[in-house]
């Protein structure tokens, strides 16, 4: 298989607490980001629309025409869907630009789907997730067909990495 | 002379008169959540009682997207839409709500497809959300990024706070360097950063607020529309961190600017004094925004949208050049806990400055 996201830095955040290997047989929803046509048209629409020179300033386009642009590949489709069902995953939904794919499967399918992966369960307060502790893999049939694999190994933000507000006066500058 | 930012130090300093309210009625605005925060109406009501006397104003926001959960109030969650519904006063708001309920669920992906699946949303969107750019992967980023195009072509704006470490800081083993964040490094973003008012106690002029987030991109190139006004800075007078600390020729963020020091916010139905934060500053400039829409809107124009290719064009015009103080950066040796400085026009620490709305308005309006 092909690693889609190998420099993604794998880390537990401090306040995640480990609570051991999710059973085989619960149920993961992972997020497919299929690969979009026309990324480089979108681009230059985007910079004609927003550029107060050109004639087509303004001139946006409803989510529709957005989703003709952009949809993926008849191709790309039939390969991921393919790809899908042959580990007997049928339970997904789309968006309205087709270009991500919301599956729901068990654990033991997603990590038979994404070789490598390992899903373990971890805790924050009264908040849980599931995320695998290694890099995860796709067969390399579909490796050009998807940007990533959501839900797999990027934790929820905490409070403290969040951008957030803080109550309390600041300390000065130069501490 | 005041006791900290409200929304009528907020109106006063941004120069918005009582009559500089929502009145057009496909207009609208919203803010995001991705932690377990939820706003609590009776807090926005007790707020705009409390603090929003002088001008007409909702109390209520128009619709929740997503499930708000019980429990008490988020700071967060309280500070962004009484915000937002202070300078954008009198436009639908809508808050989407996102804590990631499924175990497996990553909440700004959620969003992000929630955006891809809804044919009407608002105009604006404010996101004090982000991660350190050399955490996230490549693929992750540029896809997040072609989801950002796909909504400045619908028209939509999409503000990020820029952060509230400076320009951070990232031990390596032999030297430090800077630390952007993502998405606030997007060139497919407005990024916004932090001011405080030059005497804490008085409208006054204002200067850079420390924490402001800011700085150069490791991942992405720097977009036409700023290179002119970055390469102004880069060659100004002021003197830079050394080169090692950033990379020149990537994304430079904020674009802009607002308070961001001092708030008050009302949460679980008490007042509190304090707050600060870019996620203070970031829903006030979506409300001018959307106020700008507003009178776009009535005019017979169409959206703001992606706003940076037109604000790189004015040069600075409607918005106060924030020119005095820099924010953090390293605490080492050689630049000594601090990051970039303000200067003259565009830096990576105020971006434009913040805005001076009735001028703001003229320059958008044509």
């Amino acid at each position: 298989g092909e690693q889609l996201e190998r420099d993604q830095v794998l880390f537990v955040p401090e306040d995640w607490v480990h609570e051991g290997r999710v059973s085989p047989h619960e149920e993961v929803q992972l997020t497919f980001a299929l690969m979009q046509q026309n990324v480089d048209r979108l681009e230059k629409l985007l910079q004609l629309v927003s550029d107060p020179d050109s004639r087509h300033y303004g001139k946006f386009f409803s989510l529709e025409e957005v989703a003709s642009l952009v949809r993926p590949s008849q191709l790309t489709e039939k390969a991921v869907w393919t790809w899908l069902q042959g580990h007997g995953i049928e339970n997904c939904s789309s968006v309205i630009t087709r270009d991500f794919l919301l599956c729901t499967m068990s654990v033991q399918v997603a990590e038979r789907l994404l070789p490598g992966s390992q899903f373990h369960r971890y805790r924050r307060g009264d908040q849980t997730v599931m995320r695998s502790s290694s890099q995860y893999s796709v067969h390399k049939d579909v490796a050009e067909h998807l940007h990533f694999v959501g839900g797999v190994l990027r934790f929820p933000l905490s409070g403290k990495e969040n951008i957030k507000a803080w109550a309390g006066p600041k300390r000065p500058t130069k501490a | 002379f005041h006791l900290g930012v409200t929304p009528a130090t907020l109106r006063t300093r941004y120069n918005l008169t009582a009559a500089d309210i929502g009145s057009a009625a496909n207009n609208s605005q919203a803010v995001a959540q991705f932690l377990e925060q939820y706003y609590h109406p009776a807090d926005l009501a007790e707020f705009m009682s409390l603090f929003a006397r002088g001008f007409k104003h909702l109390t209520e926001v128009e619709r929740v997207v997503g499930k708000q959960g019980g429990g008490k109030a988020g700071l967060e969650a309280s500070l962004d839409v009484e915000y937002i519904m202070s300078t954008g006063a009198n436009i639908p708001t809508w808050v989407f709500t996102n804590p990631g309920r499924h175990e497996t669920q990553e909440p700004f992906l959620q969003w992000m497809l929630l955006l891809s699946n809804m044919s009407a949303v608002p105009w604006v969107h404010t996101i004090s959300y982000g991660d350190d750019e050399d955490s996230l992967s490549a693929a992750y980023m540029n896809r997040i990024n072609n989801e950002f195009m796909k909504a400045g072509l619908r028209g939509i704006t999409l503000l990020f706070a820029s952060g509230d470490s400076g320009a951070g800081c990232r031990h390596l083993t032999k030297e430090n360097v800077f630390r952007p964040s993502f998405p606030a490094s997007s060139p497919y973003v407005t990024t916004v950063g932090g001011t405080s008012f030059k005497n804490p106690f008085k409208v006054t002029y204002e200067v850079t607020d420390y924490i402001s987030g800011g700085g150069f991109s490791n991942v992405f190139t720097m977009p036409d529309y700023q290179v002119s006004a970055v390469s102004a800075f880069l060659k100004g007078a002021q003197p830079l961190p050394p080169e090692s600390y950033f990379n020149r020729t990537g994304r430079a963020y904020p674009d802009m600017a607002a308070l961001s020091d001092n708030y008050w916010v009302v949460t679980n139905l008490v007042p509190i004094p304090w707050v600060s934060g870019t996620s203070a500053s970031t829903p006030v400039v979506g409300g001018i925004l959307s106020l700008i829409n507003d009178q776009r809107f009535l005019k017979g124009l169409p959206a703001l949208g992606f706003l940076n290719p037109r604000l790189y064009k004015l040069k600075g015009a409607g918005l106060f050049d924030v020119t005095e103080g820099c924010h953090l950066g390293c605490l080492d040796e050689k630049v000594e806990g601090n990051g970039f400085c303000a200067a003259s026009s565009w830096d990576p620490v105020t971006g434009w400055g913040t805005p001076n709305y009735p001028v703001l308005l003229d320059a958008f309006m044509d």
